[in-house]
């Protein structure tokens, strides 16, 4: 297995967005990419990291390969990247290491690291395709203040989806909050726009927690969707064009 | 009075 990208900035990136919510993971490699898929240890969050073949600079995986990975130390490792540096990842069959090569553009400093991989045992889920009732997509900007208000208010937040309007609400022991954002269409800025997809209205209720783990992808894509339906977990979708996406599942909070 | 649910009361092990 080797895979190269020109920039280690996105991979800096993916593993800062998931490291805080899932500590050990394994990365899944095949000929089309490289995923994950790990639930945090309470098993109310899921995340789902896609980083498409065609989004490498060159890629190759001869073989299937599951490599059991602490993310805080391939956070550690990364750190020694510079942004703009190429970052190789290499693992023979059979070895128990994963090998980064950090190379800056001028090719004057080549660094190169050895990270042990981790015997883990994946417990992968079956997530159905889901004909969600409400769609909305939004600035990740916007989804992240969002969160990082009420927070201060609440525990939860209410999503509720009308037709034109989403609307977060979260009450606590000093007061209550709620934020209103309407649709709002935008051709010269489409990473500006609130585009809301509704065929039946929702409201949900999710510990913020969560949602703050999330909106740390914010920094690797201008716009999230928000897929919800009643009774159903929801889905946040960081989609990277070209690249992939990170897709975190939250299960709802529910009546006693 | 609302309680957390977990996710694998919506989705199955693969």
């Amino acid at each position: 297995f080797e895979a190269k990208w020109d920039h280690a900035s996105t991979l800096k990136k993916v593993i800062d967005a998931v490291k805080d919510l899932i500590g050990d993971t394994s990365w899944d490699c095949t000929n089309t990419g490289m995923s994950l898929q790990s639930m945090d240890s309470s098993h109310v969050a899921l995340v789902h990291v896609l980083l498409k073949s065609e989004g490498f600079e060159s890629y190759r995986c001869d073989r299937n390969v599951s490599m059991g990975i602490s993310l805080n130390s391939m956070a550690k490792v990364l750190k020694c990247a510079g942004n703009d540096d190429s970052v190789t990842l290499r693992h023979e069959s059979e070895s128990s290491v994963v090998n980064f090569a950090f190379e800056s553009h001028k090719e004057e400093r080549v660094s190169e690291f050895e990270l042990k991989l981790m015997n883990i045992d994946t417990e992968h889920l079956g997530i159905p395709e889901t004909e969600y009732d409400s769609i909305i997509k939004m600035p990740s900007a916007d989804l992240r203040r969002t969160c990082a208000d009420l927070s201060q208010f609440g525990d939860s937040v209410t999503i509720s989806c009308a037709k034109s309007d989403v609307r977060f609400e979260t009450s606590g022991d000093i007061g209550t909050g709620n934020v209103r954002l309407s649709a709002r269409g935008s051709s010269d800025k489409p990473e500006t726009e609130i585009a809301i997809e509704m065929i039946n209205p929702v409201s949900l209720t999710f510990a913020l927690k969560y949602l703050n783990f999330f909106t740390k992808a914010a920094p690797l894509s201008d716009t999230v969707k928000l897929c919800m339906s009643n009774n159903h977990p929801l889905c946040v979708e960081f989609p990277m064009p070209e690249v992939g996406y990170i897709r975190y599942y939250l299960a709802p909070k529910i009546d006693e | 009075k609302t309680v957390q649910s977990s996710l694998m009361n919506f989705f199955k092990k693969a």
